[in-house]
């Protein structure tokens, strides 16, 4: 879980 | 959020409004893939579940709303309002030749076995290839109206300006996604030859017509 980047884009 | 970013975001906005406006106005979809659109859609849908469980930002709600409204509001266009008008004699492009191979990645190679990120997975590479029948439409048209090269080049734009956002954030920030920047080239380079199309023919005002 902790290497799945931030989904902050669109 | 950089200045790359935020020009891809809004070159991608730009890019669905040229596509919605040129249909509300022409009263008709003559040259564009349907089967793109729906494709476009249906990327939204799956790359937006999140929509509700994970919050960013008021910008990014707002714009992942705007983005799935429009995609909706085109396909209803498409295929409700304006349906005498759309082309699908050129629009041949078997959707099952990229929805079931972004299913089959979108298992194998992820971040998380989890279901919102096999769900984003998909999204990721379904939009890389979602273009496809639309290039396939105007290649076998054999051109397109300048308007529609104007909607190509705004969405075309937009990937590649997030490439320079991944790359800005890779320095800046640290920040990387294989799979996003991977899918993300991939997509670009699809607009490759048509990049080239556009800036030889269209921008000096010539009709973006293939060579026979």
């Amino acid at each position: 879980e902790g290497d799945v980047p931030a989904k902050d884009e669109l | 959020m950089n200045v790359f970013r935020l020009s891809g975001d809004v070159a991608h906005l730009i890019a669905i409004i040229i596509l919605l406006l040129k249909i509300w106005t022409s009263r008709s979809c003559a040259g564009i893939s349907g089967k793109s659109q729906i494709l476009f859609a249906v990327t939204f849908v799956a790359r937006y579940l999140d929509l509700f469980t994970n919050y960013v930002s008021i910008y990014n709600s707002v714009m992942k709303i705007v983005y799935l409204l429009a995609s909706f509001g085109t396909v209803y266009l498409m295929y409700m309002k304006f349906k005498a008008t759309y082309d699908h004699n050129h629009d041949t492009f078997r959707l099952e030749f990229l929805i079931l191979p972004a299913i089959a990645l979108s298992l194998i190679i992820n971040h998380d076995f989890a279901v919102i990120e096999v769900f984003w997975t998909f999204s990721i590479y379904l939009e890389s290839v979602a273009i496809l029948p639309q290039l396939f439409m105007v290649s076998k048209t054999g051109e397109a109206e300048s308007i529609t090269s104007h909607y190509l080049f705004a969405l075309g734009s937009y990937r590649a300006l997030y490439i320079v956002n991944w790359i800005y954030r890779y320095y800046m920030e640290g920040f990387y996604d294989m799979i996003a920047t991977l899918a993300g080239i991939v997509q670009t380079v699809l607009y490759c030859d048509f990049f080239y199309l556009y800036i030889t023919k269209v921008l000096k005002g010539k009709k973006l017509q293939l060579p026979a």
